[in-house]
This record gives C-alpha cells, sequence and structure tokens, in this order.
C-alpha cells in the first residue's frame, strides 16, 4: 500500500523475492537435481539442503544489509517518503531539469536579481533624493555668486562713474 | 525500448537506480553461485568417505548445473519482477515530488524573455546610479568651485566696504556725498581764485 | 551511460549553486 514507508516495501520486496527463489529451489526440486546422492544418504541431503537455504538467505540478506548502509538508504527512502507526503496535494506532474542548463539556472538566478534589482532601485532612490538637494544647493550657491558679481559689477560702475566724473571736475578746474 | 536514465532520481539518490539494483542482482547471483559451490563441496567431501560408493564427482557436477540451471532461471524471472517493483515503488521518485533543492523553480518560474528583461532593467538601473554617482561628483566638485569662488568675491566686496569706510571714517556718509562735497569746495575755490586774480588786475590798472 | 548519468545529475546538483556563488559575488562587486 502506497502508506507503507519505502524501507518497509523494499524489505518485503526483497523478501518476497527470497521466498520466491526457495520455493522455486524446493526440497523436491533439489533432491529431484541430485538423486543420485538422495538415495544414497537422504537424511545428509536434507541437512545440506537445510544448510543451503539458510546459507543463501543469510548471505542475501546480509549483502542487502550492506547495500543499504553503503547506498544511505534508510535515510534516503525515509526522506524521499516524507517529500511524497509533503507533495500529496499536489496533483499535477512537479518541475523537472528541462535538460537545457542555461534555462534551469534561470530559475536558480531569478530571487537574486530581483534582490539586486530592488536593491538598485532603492540606492538610486536614496542617490537622486541626495542630489536633488545637492542641486538645490549647488543652484542657491550659484545664485549667491551671481548676486555677489551683480554688486561688485554695480559698485565697479559706482567707481567708474565717479572717477569719470572726478576727470571732468579736474579737468574743468585745470584748464578754466 | 528506450532506457529511462531515472536523472531525477540520480540526483535524489546520488546513484542511479539501476546500479543499486545491478548492486544486489550481481550480490544474489554471487552467493547463488558460491552456495551451489558449497552444496557441492559437502557432498564430494562426504563421498570421499564412502569410496565404494558408486556416484561420481562428474555425476555430483552435472546435478549442481542442472540445479544451478534452473535456480538461474527462476532467478532471473523472479529478480525481473522484483526490479520492476523495487524501481517503479521504492527507487523512483514520484511525478509529482519535487526535490527541495528544486523549490526555487517552482517558486521562481520565468521564461527566457523575462530573465533578459530583467537583467536589463537591473543594468539599467546600474548605468542609473552610476550616472547619479558620476553627478554627485559633479556637483561636489562644483560646490567646492563655489567655495572658492564665492571666497574671492567675499575679499572683492570687503575691498570695497574698505573704501567706503576710509570715506565715513572722516565724517562722509558716502563716498558720492563726499566726492560732491570736494567737488562743490572745489568750485568755491575756484570762485575764489577768479575773484583774487580780478581784484589783482583792478589793482594793476 | 551510467556514470555519465550520475555526472550529469551531479553538476545539476553542485554547478547551479557554484554559478550562483559566482554571481553573487559579481552582483556584491557591482554594489560595491
Amino acid at each position: 500500500s502506497s502508506s507503507s514507508s519505502r524501507l518497509l516495501l523494499f524489505d518485503s520486496i526483497v523478501q518476497r523475492f527470497l521466498s520466491a527463489l526457495l520455493e522455486a529451489g524446493s526440497y523436491q526440486r533439489f533432491v529431484q537435481c541430485y538423486q543420485r546422492f538422495y538415495k544414497f544418504q537422504p537424511e545428509m541431503t536434507q541437512n545440506i539442503y537445510d544448510q543451503f537455504v539458510t546459507h543463501l538467505q543469510t548471505s542475501i540478506k546480509d549483502e542487502i544489509e550492506d547495500i543499504k548502509q553503503e547506498g544511505n538508504l534508510e535515510k534516503l527512502f525515509d526522506s524521499l517518503d516524507k517529500l511524497e507526503e509533503e507533495a500529496r496535494e499536489r496533483t499535477g506532474p512537479a518541475w523537472r531539469p528541462s535538460g537545457v542548463p542555461e534555462e534551469d539556472l534561470r530559475s536558480t538566478l531569478l530571487p537574486y536579481y530581483l534582490q539586486q534589482k530592488e536593491f538598485l532601485q532603492k540606492r538610486l532612490q536614496e542617490r537622486e533624493t541626495k542630489n536633488a538637494r545637492l542641486a538645490q544647493v549647488v543652484l542657491t550657491g550659484r545664485e549667491k555668486i551671481a548676486a555677489m558679481q551683480q554688486e561688485i559689477k554695480e559698485r565697479r560702475e559706482a567707481w567708474q562713474a565717479l572717477s569719470k566724473a572726478q576727470m571732468e571736475l579736474v579737468r574743468s578746474v585745470v584748464e578754466p | 525500448m528506450s532506457v529511462d536514465p531515472m536523472m531525477y532520481e540520480a540526483q535524489f539518490f546520488g546513484f542511479t537506480p539501476q546500479t543499486c539494483i545491478l548492486r544486489i542482482y550481481l550480490a544474489c547471483q554471487d552467493y547463488l553461485c558460491e552456495v551451489m559451490l558449497v552444496v557441492e563441496k559437502v557432498m564430494m567431501k562426504k563421498l570421499e568417505s564412502f569410496p565404494n560408493c558408486d556416484i561420481s564427482p562428474f555425476q555430483i557436477r552435472e546435478s549442481t548445473e542442472k540445479c544451478l540451471l534452473f535456480l538461474k532461471e527462476r532467478f532471473n524471472v523472479l529478480f525481473c519482477k522484483m526490479e520492476q517493483m523495487l524501481l517503479k515503488l521504492v527507487l523512483s521518485v514520484p511525478q509529482n515530488v519535487l526535490l527541495p533543492k528544486d523549490k526555487v523553480h517552482e517558486q521562481y518560474p520565468c521564461t527566457k524573455e523575462e530573465f533578459e528583461f530583467l537583467q536589463k532593467e537591473t543594468e539599467q538601473l546600474q548605468q542609473r546610479c552610476k550616472a547619479e554617482a558620476y553627478a554627485r561628483e559633479a556637483l561636489l566638485a562644483e560646490l567646492e568651485e563655489q567655495k572658492q569662488v564665492q571666497a574671492e568675491l567675499e575679499k572683492i566686496l570687503q575691498w570695497f566696504d574698505g573704501l567706503d569706510n576710509v570715506f565715513r571714517e572722516h565724517g562722509n556718509s558716502s563716498l558720492k556725498e563726499s566726492f560732491a562735497f570736494m567737488v562743490q569746495n572745489a568750485r568755491k575755490l575756484q570762485d575764489v581764485k577768479n575773484e583774487i586774480e580780478l581784484k589783482s588786475k583792478k589793482l594793476k590798472l | 551511460l551510467d556514470e555519465v548519468i550520475v555526472d550529469t545529475a551531479t553538476k545539476r546538483e553542485h554547478f547551479p549553486r557554484k554559478i550562483l556563488g559566482e554571481v553573487v559575488k559579481a552582483m556584491k562587486i557591482e554594489r560595491e
């Protein structure tokens, strides 16, 4: 049943295989193959057969345990059971690698690109705000310089007018 | 028959299910042969203690081969069934299961166009950030320059103020007036001078 | 075939992370 865990399934499938194999290799079949020896030593034959069965079963079971250890199957089966349990609601087939690495890589990179975009947008906004303030200061500075230059221009012209008047006066005084 | 590489399973298990099955097959097959040889050896050993027994080692060997052949046939049929069940029920990742590492594909599905658009957007944002950075440099540079220019202009204005102060210190409210006052005085002097010249001419006559 | 399958599966397992590491590094440098 699908509810039983993969490990149980694995063990029971292997056990059934073993039982079926030993069923096929029944004592009758064994005796049939070793007819002469059986006639010569029936008890011995039974004994050898029993050891044959025990030895075969033990060896194969031990080997299966080794393979489970080697492949870390118990843990893997367990986590696959959990994944299957979690995916119970999902009816349709889940994503699978497309076979085109660039394609599959996109989804891996997408969240980071989105993060980068968000970061840049925020950074840009900060920069634009700061620069707007800075530009305002620069504009104010420019206006101030223009005003200072204007004032200097006016005062210089006043002096120039004065010195012109002075020249005329001197001229009028000197040349009467 | 196309071979299902069971790639996704290989990604999960770290080996292909077929490898696992093959490993079990070879192990079981080896043991089967091994045990049969042990059976044969035990029987041979037993016969040695009965020298006048009419069963020859060759016959025992024949029986072993017959038994092994039969068992192997059954073994392969049964193993084939087991393989299918294991591959189907145990060693396969169900279609609706997504491995944890691949969750990102579920959360962020995206087409090539979408991805390229996002990349372009990011690059544009990058360029605009750079432009803003350069603008900031330029603005700061101009601010620095403005400071120097203002300092220079300030000096000139102070110089003009200094001039005005000179006049103010001598009782004139502004340069213009003091100049007008001077012009007035100059003109008075001029009149006085002209008068004096006139009188001196009369005296001479 | 088996080795190729395992090799491909392994690459699918590790390479995205490696590439991602490089991409994140590049993004960090861009930020700086």
